[in-house]
């Protein structure tokens, strides 16, 4: 368990390195055991250091840094233990368009293994899916999904679903 | 493997039955505030097993079904079905495709089922085990889990991790 | 004590009632005092039903139902002990286009006599301010305010600030 | 009465001295992730008389302190002055203007001022008692507040509209 347990969490590691800097564009992310000779008990550290910035805690990062650092190390699980699905409610919601841009690449590139659905209110998402969902309320209280092929043609074919 | 198919019926908003037909790739949900997209995600939560209503926005277990609005009249049952295809290398199956459902009434039975052949919760829990798309693989993320991840209160992030191992 | 909590307490109900029916374009909502015959010490219920929904807990809201029945509460203690200066941080974030224009209402109403300072990402929240200022990090980790005034014209005079 | 400046010099990413002047009405503060407008907020929570130094995201006071960047060195103080303007109807004061000051130097002394005069905490929180922009007076909101108000965990919609009353 002891060898199964390093040997993801190094994988976990190195794919979270990875990430945050395709995310923040360069800076340095590293995760840490807090206790080096316990790896079966301890904590696992977070550090994360935009480019340009010195090294803090975390929970002086703003909004959108902690986003991006979160979505950095989720993403390097999934990558470790591929997920054949992934679903998203709204994480785009605190990142500005050149961090959505960032954040799309790298769904970009997961997605090529694995299927995602993403619940967004940000154009740019909306743009980079091939297939888009709209849920509507016209009778109040009782939802109802249309859905949009996006690979033909913008907002063409508005076809109800079920 | 993937996500083909997502019935919904009397879950929560979606009183009438609703039908998501999924492709490989990145799909996106849209909608005004309160029409029903996070409600679709506790759908799909619910259905691979999870059995916190309080992870569901919940206190109690009819929060989920359907209780009503100024025109329609409460139901008396909750189901939801997914649909995984492409499933022969990863699952122990015949089938190319396999079909999990949930259903549950206000008495609180809850009944379960795979390809329409009634199971139990923990036969779900050990189909869906070697896929991650079981409810403890994290691959649903919403906005509050970027707080739990980083304040890693509960040593959260050293679970993620041995879940994956 | 106990007269000057009950006044109080009844006028932010009133005033909370009467924003969030602003805010939901009908609907209901209310204050309580969970026990009635204890109003020093008990705590205080919301309810808050949008029209044509149910009347369920506030658990069961969207995200953004919560974010505007949350602002409903707040601005109506606002209303009642009026604030000079309100400061927002991306409150505005969870609301879609439709909510966010009766959210501005709010504030275009309350700034007769409040002054706000709002932190946005919205476009149209910007166009609500009559003075725009744009901080950036042009050397990174240091940051700098470039103000833009609105009242002339959209984004002239960008003038460096202090 | 409104605050008519807001001065910011060493506190947290702003290293140089920085004035904003504002008016009456709604002004915007706008930019990418990361660029400082919440450390703005933060530094007028401060200067209001914040003691939690986890309000303002730290663990210790020197937290709001400039800490340095790639080229610039750490400071060895912050400051942070807000300028209230027509003031005579609310405030027991002659002047029409009043500028209140904090200092912090990372040995942890703080220093006060009201119109440049020294002074203490307790003299700026009685100045601001009247006006309803204590630190406690709530006319802060930011995200996480949502979830604060409406979980009420602790009780904080009974205390705030306590401070109100
Ligand atoms: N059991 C139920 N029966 C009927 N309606 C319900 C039930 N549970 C929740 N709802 C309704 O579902 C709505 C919330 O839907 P949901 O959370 O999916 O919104 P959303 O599309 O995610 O919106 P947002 O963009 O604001 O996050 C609420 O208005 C609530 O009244
Ligand atoms: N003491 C300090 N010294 C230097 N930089 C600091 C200090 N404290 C915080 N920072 C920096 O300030 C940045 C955060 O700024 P802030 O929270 O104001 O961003 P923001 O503009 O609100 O962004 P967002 O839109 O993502 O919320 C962090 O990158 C952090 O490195
Ligand atoms: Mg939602
Ligand atoms: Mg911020």
């Amino acid at each position: 368990a002891r060898l199964e347990f390093k040997e993801t969490f190094e994988r976990v590691q190195r794919d979270f390195r990875k990430n945050f800097e395709i995310l923040f564009e360069g800076g340095s992310a590293d995760l840490r055991l807090k206790y080096e000779n316990d790896p079966l008990e301890s904590p696992i550290e977070i550090l994360a250091q935009p480019s340009g910035k010195r090294l803090e805690q975390i929970s002086l990062l703003s909004g959108g840094e902690r986003a991006l650092t979160a979505i950095a190390f989720l993403f390097a699980v999934y990558h470790t233990k591929p997920s054949p699905f992934c679903l998203l409610d709204e994480v785009d919601a605190p990142l500005d368009d050149a961090n959505v841009g960032r954040f799309l690449n790298l769904i970009k590139d997961l997605a090529k293994h694995t299927q995602f659905l993403v619940v967004t209110h940000n154009k740019k998402t909306m743009e980079v899916a091939s297939c888009l969902f709209g849920v509507t309320m016209e009778e109040p209280g009782v939802s109802k999904i249309v859905s949009v092929r996006l690979e033909k043609a913008k907002s063409e074919t508005l076809e109800p679903v079920g | 493997m993937y996500v083909s198919r997502i019935e919904i019926t009397g879950f929560k908003s979606f009183v009438d039955r609703t039908v998501i037909e999924l492709q490989p790739g990145i799909s996106a949900i849209v909608g005004p505030n309160g029409c029903g997209k996070t409600n679709i995600c506790d759908a799909i939560r619910w259905v691979l097993g999870e059995e916190n209503v309080r992870l569901l926005r919940g206190t109690r277990i009819e929060d989920i079904i359907f209780n009503g609005s100024e025109k329609r009249k409460p139901t008396g049952m909750a189901e939801v079905s997914l649909t995984l295809s492409d499933v022969q290398d990863t699952l122990p199956l015949e089938c190319n495709e396999v079909t999990i459902t949930r259903r549950v009434f206000r008495s609180g039975d809850s009944q379960f089922y795979i390809n329409k052949v009634p199971s139990r919760l923990k036969d779900i829990v050990n189909l869906l085990l070697g896929t991650g798309l079981g409810r403890r693989a994290y691959s649903i993320m919403e906005r509050e889990m970027i707080d739990w991840i980083l304040d890693d209160a509960n040593g959260q992030r050293r679970r993620i991790i041995e879940e994956a191992a």
